[in-house]
């Protein structure tokens, strides 16, 4: 990809080879070789450990760039979570649940899923796990109207966190991106200013097409932060950095299996050394 | 685009007469980005990329083409080739019950895929399936494959989650055998291949139940780890092919040449939707055309 002339292009190849194997995609890969390129040669860095040294450095810059985040200090706070299929929107949802129920807060779920089988069953044995309300309508109803209908109740009830669970969908169905559309403008009349958090939940073995379900969700609604699961497979989930470079959204959380407590808030230091191992 | 990419640096192809080592260089430099954009694995893309500068050196510029149509007809032919093959089910010549055993990571997209299978032998193949839940870990996996089973109208069998999937793989044959179905579909939970004790989980499935295919349930998405995972659920398994889910996305695709390549497997059906006829035959033309969109 990178015609190296100073450093040795094997010492290239393999920095290349890392980062497409992680998939970090052909743009951001250029672009972070180029910038290595171009720092060693000014700083006269041609040693294969220092030369890794430096693209970490360049690859951490690029994840601090990301504006910090902090939860809005409201209650209830109403966090919506989107996602395409199957990359565990609702084993985060648990997840979550007992972070914020360990910190004390009262916590309410919103089966939002109301399409596929089985899907409010699934959250209700989370929410029965963590020990967080649940608010659920009939399979097939208005997913708008649990959310609604959650948010109304934990304003009632002096809830502190609303977490909503959406049916998965791919960002190509306009009628589904739509519907999420429903979900937010929904959710703002039952309080202003909901959702606070529209998080996107991103499997770490997806490749390229990752950034195009966050451009796509961004574009939809309005992505306010990143969940990145099952990082405890093989796949290192380098898109990622591609993400925060072109759309600036904070990686929140990472999901490291399918246990209560497998949920980790998202360390940018620990994902690179993760990238080199 | 691949095409445009490619008129730009093949013109100079033409007037040629022949594709020489000289003139192809830019082009296969513009595939093997192409195909890494596509996910297509890089060590794949590395051997892919040699094999068609074999096949395209010495060729004749044929007239009809332009230099990067010819070009680009060498790697698409090159894609077809690789991904096709033999994708029937044998399960015709295998007594019954014939068992079909589900694999894959988490979130693939399993428990649709046997229900949507079980419709489609039904169907197409004048099958009787039952469809046998092995997933006793995530919350209310049974339920799901119940509640599909019955929007397809199909029996699934009742797995009592206190038991072991082993036992329940054995059990549930024996009662397909005594009920008369002809085919069992196993939905096993989803796993890392890097999980020792649930992969060893389904080499002893496999072998209590001498499964007549063992599919790799995996997701079109997948980037570079897909090579990781197919070879590790392949030499652990006898794989006998594999199902690419959620094609029906805008994912190019490139893990169906990885995972076809690092395996040998043939990919024999695709997942194109959430409703539960949503799968069709695997047609390597099309996914070749993605791949190299
Ligand atoms: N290993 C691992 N598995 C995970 C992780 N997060 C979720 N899973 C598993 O991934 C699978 C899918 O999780 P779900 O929570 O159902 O995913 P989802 O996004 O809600 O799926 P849909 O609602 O069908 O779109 C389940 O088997 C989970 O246990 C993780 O961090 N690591
Ligand atoms: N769009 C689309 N969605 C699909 C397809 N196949 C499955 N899904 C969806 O993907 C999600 C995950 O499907 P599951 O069948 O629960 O996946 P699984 O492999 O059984 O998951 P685990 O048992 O947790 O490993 C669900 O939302 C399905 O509806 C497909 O071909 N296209
Ligand atoms: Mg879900
Ligand atoms: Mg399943």
């Amino acid at each position: 990809l990178l015609r190296g002339e100073k450093i040795s292009p094997e010492i290239y190849e393999e920095l290349e080879a890392i980062l497409i194997t992680a998939d970090f995609g052909v743009k951001t890969t250029q672009k972070l070789l180029s910038r290595v390129r171009v720092e060693a040669k000014e700083r006269g860095i041609s040693d294969p450990a220092a030369l890794k040294n430096l693209l970490k450095e360049k690859i951490l810059e690029i994840l601090k760039s990301v504006p910090p985040h902090s939860l809005p200090d409201v209650k209830p706070l109403v966090i919506m979570v989107v996602g395409v299929n199957g990359t565990g929107k609702t084993t985060s949802i648990g997840k979550l649940g007992k972070y914020f129920i360990d910190q004390g807060k009262r916590v309410v779920f919103a089966a939002g899923d109301t399409f596929r089988a089985a899907a409010i069953e699934q959250l209700e044995i989370w929410a029965e796990r963590v020990g967080a309300r649940i608010v659920k309508h009939q399979e097939g109803s208005d997913a708008a109207a649990v959310f609604y209908d959650a948010i109304e109740s934990a304003i009632h009830r002096g809830d502190d966190v609303v977490i909503g669970d959406t049916a998965g969908r791919l960002h190509t169905k306009v009628n589904l991106m739509d519907e999420l559309r429903k979900v937010k403008r929904v959710s703002s009349r039952a309080m202003e200013g909901a959702p606070h958090e529209i998080w996107l939940v991103i499997d770490a073995v997806t490749g390229q097409n990752a950034l195009r379900q966050a451009q796509e969700f961004n574009k939809t609604l309005g992505l306010t932060g990143i969940i990145l699961t099952k990082l405890d497979g093989t796949a290192k989930g380098g898109i990622v950095v591609a993400i925060a470079d072109e759309l600036k959204i904070p990686i929140l959380y990472v999901g490291v299996g399918e246990g209560i407590g497998d949920l980790k808030p998202f360390s940018p230091e620990e994902f690179v050394e993760g990238l080199f191992e | 685009q691949l095409s445009d990419r490619l008129n730009s640096v093949v013109k100079y192809l033409k007037g040629q007469g022949k594709i020489k080592e000289s003139n192809i260089e830019e082009a296969l430099r513009e595939v093997r980005i192409s195909l890494l954009e596509a996910d297509v694995n890089y060590e794949v893309v590395k051997q892919f990329v040699e094999d068609v500068k074999k096949k395209a050196l010495g060729q004749e510029v044929i007239g009809s083409l332009t230099p990067a149509q010819q070009f680009i007809k060498i790697v698409y032919d090159e894609l077809v080739e690789i991904m096709g093959g033999e994708t029937s089910l044998p399960m015709i010549s295998v007594s019954p019950p014939a068992v079909i055993m589900l694999v894959g990571l988490q979130g693939s997209g399993k428990t649709t895929t046997a229900a949507k299978l079980g419709i489609y032998l039904k169907k197409k193949h004048k099958r009787t399936p039952l469809l046998v839940p092995l997933d006793v870990r995530r919350p209310a996996a049974i339920e799901q494959l119940k509640v599909l089973g019955n929007q397809a109208r199909l029996s699934v069998y009742d797995t009592d989650p206190s038991m072991n999937p082993v036992e329940i793989a054995e059990k549930s044959k024996e009662y397909a055998l005594m009920r008369g179905y002809d085919t069992v579909i196993f939905d096993t939970a989803g796993r890392l291949h890097i999980d020792e004790e649930l992969m060893k989980e389904l080499e002893e499935i496999e072998k209590v139940s001498d499964p007549a295919e063992v599919l790799l349930v995996a997701d079109a998405m997948t980037g570079q780890d897909a090579v990781n995972i197919a070879r590790e659920f392949d030499q652990r398994l006898n794989l006998t092919g594999v199902i690419l889910t959620k094609v029906d996305g805008d994912t190019r695709g490139g893990a169906a040449l990885s995972i076809k390549a690092v395996t040998g497997k043939p990919i024999k059906f695709i997942g194109t939707g959430e409703k539960l006829e949503d799968i069709d035959l695997f047609h390597p033309d099309r996914i070749a055309s993605r791949i190299l969109d």
